[in-house]
């Protein structure tokens, strides 16, 4: 359901340039659970930020149901990000200004679900799918850097995407609460979501039915 | 050389409060090399930043050197971080329009190291020591996330301070690069520096001599 061919990702710096992402081809089918592993500076949130719509190739194609991602409007992507796609930033992201629970119903309000009880009931679900039930009028700064990495995972959560992009989703997490969150993944992967999972832990890494290694912008 | 007596840092919210930290009591010898878990929300950012003088307790003592911390106004706080302490952040913290190596500099400057080839070869030095030799004119956005965590650790080592406290230092890093992060800490603990790091990864909790883990704001 999701193709990239021969996709390359190349920043121009000064005099040189930077190939975060060189020539890349991977197929993904719909329902599947895949773990994206390898070192720092190797092109992991690069390649998540184009599957997830969020950046363009600089070469290439993006097929994301038969449809050329590339041809489309910032309008048409930000309209298939918010129905199809969950994401969970490495570096969180979140309203600095904004509770936990108001965080989490974002997608919600941006999605067109009407104001009211339901809505406030959904965000407050997702959050204590992931421990926070009493935390959930804390703002960002009031939180551990764990709670707000579940926080950002709540988040992406809400709507029940079919694609749940995760960029180190446990990276601030103890290894006890870390494997609540990927039970969750598991279980969405059981009910056919497709799981695109970004991780530095190989423990994490195995719970996929594939592992794609990255080096220097390339697949190894 | 540094003493907690029955510190609490307690947060008044609403109609309850939160005991971050309940009655700890803990004392690092010069030199000693201490990690510190326990689950995500625990209080371990807290305590480091009781430690590192960034924040105060709101009950019991803290002594630095036989000099008690509470009784000191946010100057002489502020001289004792710059001196002493080296604080790598649980979210990195740079600023974020300043190049790796000017957020390196920047506590040279601060600490009045005259302008001028040594300090930018001392920031310098200190990027090529994590890895990021060909990455220093970069800023944070342009960064990953790994090598932006490499640039909050090269801030924190560039003055060689005598106490480096470092919150989940590794946490965006793979295994390899993350060694090679905790064999610049373990070096600099076999030259007498004192070294507490915080960290969820039980394999990095192995290099350090002694293990405190925390529970609910205590000392388990
Ligand atoms: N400003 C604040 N107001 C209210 N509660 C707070 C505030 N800051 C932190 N807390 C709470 O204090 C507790 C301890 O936070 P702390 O950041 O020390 O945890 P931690 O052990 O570092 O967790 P993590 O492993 O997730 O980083 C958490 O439950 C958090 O919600
Ligand atoms: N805006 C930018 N301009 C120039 N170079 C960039 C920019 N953004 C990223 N890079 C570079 O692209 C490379 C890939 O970055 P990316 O964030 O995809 O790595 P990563 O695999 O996610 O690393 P980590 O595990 O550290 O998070 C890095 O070497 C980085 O320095
Ligand atoms: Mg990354
Ligand atoms: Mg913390």
């Amino acid at each position: 359901m999701l193709h990239l061919k021969n996709v390359s990702r190349i920043y121009r710096m000064g005099s040189g340039e930077i190939r975060a992402l060189d020539d890349i081809s991977l197929s993904i089918e719909a329902g599947e659970f895949i773990a994206i592993m390898g070192p720092s500076g190797s092109g992991k949130s690069t390649l998540m930020n184009i599957i997830g719509c969020l950046d363009r190739p600089t070469a290439g194609q993006y097929l994301l149901d038969k449809e050329d991602v590339g041809g489309l409007d910032d309008n048409s992507l930000a309209g298939i990000r918010n129905m199809e796609i969950g994401f969970i930033f490495q570096t969180f992201n979140l309203l600095p200004r904004l509770t936990a629970l108001k965080n989490v119903e974002i997608p919600l309000i941006y999605g067109g679900y009407r104001r009211g009880k339901g809505r406030l009931e959904t965000a407050r679900t997702a959050l204590e799918s992931v421990g926070l039930a009493d935390r959930i009028y804390h703002k960002p700064n009031e939180l551990s850097g764990g709670q707000q990495q579940r926080v950002a995972i709540a988040r992406a959560l809400v709507k029940n995407p079919s694609i749940l992009l995760a960029d180190e989703p446990t990276g601030n997490l103890d290894s006890s609460t870390g494997e609540e969150i990927i039970r969750i993944f598991s279980k969405l992967s059981h009910e056919g979501k497709t799981i695109i999972l970004v991780t530095h832990d190989e423990a994490v890494g195995r719970y996929a039915r594939r592992i794609v290694r990255l080096k220097d912008g390339r697949i190894n």
